[in-house]
């Protein structure tokens, strides 16, 4: 299968580290093999599963900059679900690569080799549309659009389209985006509701039914390096993204 | 007095753009003149204060990149608040400048024949450590931090610290930390109690007594174009930042 899926947005805090961790885990846990690409020099999924960066030999930066196989560079958390670390090296890459030819595809050509290891590989990508964000677009199938239920975040979705719509003229490639997904909605405040119709009413077949509610139980997981599906398997935040699961699963493989 | 205030951290969604409108919004009330600068090409500053885009000739791009000059581009909104707009034309200047010698240098050029008009110069950065943070880094006095109160936001802090650093021996100038402001802070999680005290007990003096609190308040002022301090002025949120204003007038006026 080896379906690679993209979490971007360039607006910050929207939830995509979160949304990586929770799903990638989640679907370990349905027993598809999954890879997790930190692909965001703060290093935050690599932190939200419980890594030291420290201790790790090598991280996609090495792979990228400095040839080394990915399959030295993976952390097996277990059987399921591996881990491809980032720390603050990959931003360097930006300024290394600004005047090679072939910077869009550096993350491509090293997942391409092993992605069909993989059911699903998971990029988080950091909160920009610079050189990195641009790889993880080229080297996805599919791209999955958390959207924070607040005002700002609808504003830069014209900006991630047009760059989706600019990778696609410059790499003749389709980029297909597999849906939006609504995330930290506070059934209580009118700006959810409201951010919730705007989106449907502008894209709505691809916006996913199952919208992740803001949940403490979600912001608490990665400080004991969990994904919310362990930490609180019966929070409102596990059950939001356990349907969620259910969805991207249907739309893969179909019900 | 002409002090320029970075509001910065390339953590996203952490409360810069917030933060920049409601302390702009709040000394322009105590009748300082102030000049707001929206320096990521998201446009959030641009829009919340209700600004369409689309109606500006001149944004921060053009008096960088076209050399328009700065009193052309600055938009009036009052006799104490300026603002001087951004959009998505301001991303491509990290790929025009990227072989520039002095590409560090245009924020601070830009603003300093303009200085001595306003009493503060508030610079909204975006979320990441690239050529535009780099450049809101030089040009300002001073930098404040805004960290909210969740596990991910201390990580980044270090290379936050190392970035600043590096800034200070490539520019041979002390880069000042105004201090650090813990926003969306939620008294009834663990969560947030930690976050502070962690915070404290590495920057201590540095960290601003007033906290703000996540209030829904804040959240929806930008939706009408306003500042919470008009849209909700007897809140939580525009207590908060009223606070926290006097506390900066008195580090800049003393008590
Ligand atoms: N549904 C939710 N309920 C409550 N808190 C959440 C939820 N989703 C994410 N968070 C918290 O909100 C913050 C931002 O989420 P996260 O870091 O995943 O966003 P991001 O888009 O990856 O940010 P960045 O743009 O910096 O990469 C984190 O502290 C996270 O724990
Ligand atoms: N104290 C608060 N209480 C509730 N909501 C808040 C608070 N501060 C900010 N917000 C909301 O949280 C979201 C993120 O805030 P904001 O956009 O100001 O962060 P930012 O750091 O500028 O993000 P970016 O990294 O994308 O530039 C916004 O929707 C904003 O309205
Ligand atoms: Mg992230
Ligand atoms: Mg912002």
């Amino acid at each position: 299968m080896g379906k690679i899926i993209n979490v971007a947005n360039q607006k910050g805090g929207v939830g995509k580290t979160t949304s990586v961790v929770n799903i990638g885990t989640g679907l370990s846990l349905w027993e598809k093999k999954v890879l997790i690409v930190d692909f965001d020099p703060q290093g935050n999924t690599t932190t939200g599963y419980g890594i030291n960066i420290k201790d790790q030999e090598y991280t996609v930066y090495d792979v990228l900059s400095n040839s080394v196989a990915v399959e030295k560079s993976i952390i097996k958390k277990n059987k399921y679900l591996h881990i491809l670390s980032a720390d603050e090296d990959l931003s360097g890459l930006t300024l290394e690569l600004a005047n090679d030819n072939g910077r869009l595809f550096y993350l491509q050509n090293a997942l391409q080799p092993i992605r069909e290891n993989y059911d699903f590989i998971l990029i988080d990508s950091p909160p920009s549309l610079n050189l990195l964000t641009l790889n993880s677009i080229v080297a996805c199938d599919d791209v999955l659009i958390p959207v924070q239920a607040e005002f700002y975040a609808l504003q830069g979705l014209t900006q991630l389209i047009h760059t989706l719509e600019k990778v696609e003229k410059a790499i003749d490639k389709k980029v297909n985006i597999l849906g939006f997904l609504v995330t930290m909605y506070d059934i209580r405040t009118s700006i959810s509701k409201e951010v919730y119709a705007e989106l449907k009413s502008h894209f709505n077949g691809l916006v996913f039914d199952s919208v992740i509610p803001r949940n403490v139980r979600i912001a608490e997981a990665p400080s004991y390096g969990e994904s919310v599906l362990s930490y609180a398997p019966s929070s409102k935040g596990a059950f939001a993204y356990k349907e969620l699961i259910k969805e991207i699963v249907e739309r893969y493989y179909g019900k």
